[in-house]
C-alpha cells in the first residue's frame, strides 16, 4: 500500500491523535 | 475409523502435516460443550497448562497426566443462566472467567479456588446487557454494555481472589461495539469493531476515543480478532461472518485490512480462504499471531497462515460427528478443536 492510497502516514499515529482528541 | 477423523487431510503444497493429533479429553457425562479454553493453573510457585470445558450448566477444569492423559479435577456447578463462553485472561493462574446468558451475555463471572479456606468458589464480575468481552494483558477484562441507551465500555482489573481491585471507563462511541482486540506494538492502544461496520481505537490510559474508521459494506458485521501497528499503519485481522462469496476471493473467513490512523483510509492486504475443492463458510474461530483457525460450516476446522496468506491445515468433519469449536492454547503452539459429541482433540501446530 502506496502513501497516495492511505494518505499521509505517521509512526507516531497514537500520541498524535491522542494529544489532538477530546479529553 | 476414528483415528482417521482425528487426522489433518494432507492440502496440495504442502509436504507433511503441521497439525499433529495429541491427545484427547472425553467428558463422560456426555454433555454437550459450549466452549473450550486452556488455562495455567497450580501452586506454591508450580504451575502447568490446564484444559477447561464448558457445557451450559457447568465448567470443568482438566489437568494433564501422562501420557497424554486428562483427569477431571473440579467441576463448577452454575445457576439457571447457561454458560455461553469462556473468556481467556492474559497474566492471570488459577482463575476461569465465563460469560453466561440467553441470547446475549447477561453476567461475567470468575470461577477459582481460595487457599484461605481450601475451597473451589465464583463470584460475579458484571451483570447487564454484554454486548462483547474480551480478557486483556495484567488481569484485566474490557467490556461493551448497553443500559437504556447509554452504551458503556468498562475495564475491570482483576485480583486472584476473584475480586474487581478496579473499574474504568472509556469514552464509548455511537454504535454498539462487539468486538475488541489489543494493539500489539502501541501499549496503550486498543480497537474495537461495532455494529456498522467501524473500527475505533481508544487509548486504554486516557480512555479518549481516538478515531473511529469504516471498513466498507462489502464485508458486514466483521469481528476484529488481532491488531498491531508496524510503520505507521494499523492493521486489524477481521472475520466476516456473512460476506458474500466472490470468484477473486471465494469465502474469506479472515482478511487482514491496513488503516491509517491519520486519515481513517484502508486498504486490504490479505485475504484467507479455502483452497480449491473444499467449501464451507466461516461459523467461528480465532487468531493467534500468525495463525488463524476457524470452524466451518462444513463442520471442518481450517489452519491459515497469515503472512503466507494461505490455509495451511484441515482438520475434516467426522462421519458420525462435526467440529465445533476451535481454540488456541494459551501457551506455544497448541490447538483445541472441540466436537459436536462433546470431545476435545488436543493438536500440536508447526
Amino acid at each position: 500500500c502506496s502513501d497516495s492510497d492511505l494518505g499521509p502516514i505517521s509512526l507516531d499515529w497514537f500520541e498524535e491523535l491522542s494529544s489532538e482528541a477530546p479529553p | 475409523t476414528e483415528a482417521e477423523q482425528l487426522t489433518p487431510v494432507l492440502l496440495d503444497g504442502l509436504r507433511e502435516e503441521n497439525l499433529q493429533f495429541i491427545s484427547k479429553l472425553k467428558d463422560s457425562s456426555g454433555s454437550c460443550a459450549v466452549d473450550v479454553s486452556s488455562v495455567w493453573w497450580g501452586a506454591a510457585g508450580y504451575r502447568e497448562l490446564c484444559v477447561v470445558t464448558a457445557c451450559e450448566s457447568s465448567v470443568s477444569l482438566w489437568k494433564p497426566q501422562a501420557p497424554d492423559h486428562w483427569e477431571k479435577v473440579y467441576t463448577w456447578q452454575l445457576g439457571e443462566i447457561p454458560v455461553i463462553q469462556i473468556i481467556p485472561v492474559p497474566d492471570t493462574c488459577n482463575l476461569v472467567c465465563i460469560a453466561l446468558g440467553n441470547l446475549e451475555i447477561g453476567e461475567i463471572r470468575l470461577l477459582l479456588y481460595s487457599s484461605e479456606n481450601d475451597s473451589f468458589k465464583q463470584s460475579l464480575v458484571k451483570s447487564g446487557n454484554i454486548k462483547a468481552v474480551l480478557g486483556l494483558r495484567d488481569g484485566k477484562l474490557i467490556s461493551s454494555s448497553r443500559a437504556m441507551q447509554e452504551q458503556q465500555v468498562e475495564i475491570v482489573s482483576l485480583s486472584e481472589t476473584g475480586r474487581c481491585k478496579d473499574r474504568q471507563t472509556l469514552m464509548p462511541p455511537e454504535e454498539t461495539v462487539l468486538a475488541f482486540a489489543e494493539v500489539e506494538g502501541v501499549r496503550d492502544a486498543l480497537v474495537g469493531t461495532t455494529a456498522v461496520n467501524s473500527v475505533v481505537v481508544w487509548n486504554l490510559k486516557t480512555g479518549q476515543l481516538l478515531k473511529k474508521m469504516h471498513i466498507g459494506y462489502s464485508y458486514p458485521a466483521s469481528i476484529c480478532h488481532r491488531a498491531y501497528s508496524d510503520s505507521g499503519l494499523l492493521f486489524v485481522v477481521l472475520s466476516h461472518p456473512h460476506a458474500k462469496e466472490s470468484e477473486l476471493c471465494g469465502n474469506p473467513a479472515f482478511r487482514v485490512i491496513a488503516f491509517n490512523p491519520k486519515t481513517a483510509r484502508s486498504t486490504g492486504v490479505m485475504f484467507s480462504s479455502l483452497p480449491p475443492g473444499h467449501t464451507g463458510r466461516y461459523l467461528e474461530g480465532e487468531v493467534k499471531d500468525a495463525w488463524a483457525a476457524a470452524v466451518l460450516t462444513s463442520g471442518a476446522i481450517a489452519v491459515w497462515d497469515l503472512l503466507l496468506g494461505c490455509c495451511t491445515a484441515l482438520l475434516p468433519p467426522g462421519s458420525d460427528s462435526r467440529w465445533t469449536l476451535v481454540r488456541w492454547s494459551a501457551a506455544g503452539a497448541g490447538l483445541l478443536a472441540g466436537r459436536a459429541d462433546g470431545s476435545v482433540c488436543v493438536y500440536r501446530y508447526a
